[in-house]
């Protein structure tokens, strides 16, 4: 563990929370994404399948949990809870342009060919792309409520910091996880844009070009 | 091979 992994998965947090108590305080769903929540709760279901198999530590399991759970309660609120608020004729990204390629590469490129580390593999391919539903309905409505981009700005800066913390590992660790590493990077790269336009807008809710 | 490989990370 060192600041840049703790400070990431603080990030990750701190995105994930915005997000529930936005639409809790709101009572209102509107500008997020179902489609993208549903990913992440399959990217988290799929990854920490490992609680049953392995304990790495108090911190790990319960940050596993809490992300599990809070996502499973976002899609909640999204899909039952504030069903009329949820806009999904903007939202039309097609998943299963992503979710099939994502599953076929993690079949072709692993670790490892078992059932559990292939749904690792599929779980980091797919993180690295499930905002794009996120993004999609942000380019087609054409802007996004401040707390969005506050959301935004949390999940790429995670990522963003996980890759110091790579550098970090790589160095100091001889640790090299090429999967994560390359899925890292795509999906930092995917927040590169929306962090210009985040940071030029004076982070307030920004038209955001298609 | 197929030992089940940790993951320390989130």
């Amino acid at each position: 563990m060192n600041i840049f992994r703790l400070t990431g998965d603080l990030s990750h947090l701190a995105a994930i929370v915005i997000l529930l108590l936005k639409i809790w305080k709101t009572r209102s769903c509107a500008g997020i994404s179902g489609k993208s929540q549903l990913l992440f709760a399959l990217v988290f279901t799929t990854r920490y399948l490992d609680l049953f198999t392995s304990f790495i530590s108090l911190y790990n399991t319960s940050m596993k949990l809490i992300y599990i759970a809070c996502s499973y309660a976002t899609v909640y609120l999204i899909y039952m809870k504030f069903k009329a608020t949820y806009d999904g004729n903007h939202d039309t990204f097609r998943v299963e342009f992503l979710v099939v390629p994502v599953g076929g590469l993690s079949f072709l490129v692993n670790h490892d060919f078992s059932p559990l580390e292939i749904l690792w593999t599929f779980s980091i391919y797919l993180e690295s792309v499930a905002i794009l539903p996120q993004l999609f309905m942000i380019s087609k409505t054409g802007e996004a409520e401040t707390i969005t981009t506050h959301y935004l700005f949390f999940q790429g800066l995670y990522r963003a910091l996980y890759l110091v913390n790579w550098i970090w590992r790589f160095y100091f660790e001889g640790f090299f996880d090429l999967i994560a590493v390359v899925a890292g990077v795509v999906q930092t790269i995917l927040y590169c844009d929306f962090f210009y336009l985040y940071i030029t807008k004076g982070m307030s809710g920004c038209a955001l070009p298609a | 091979k197929n030992a089940i490989l940790t993951h320390d990370e989130l």
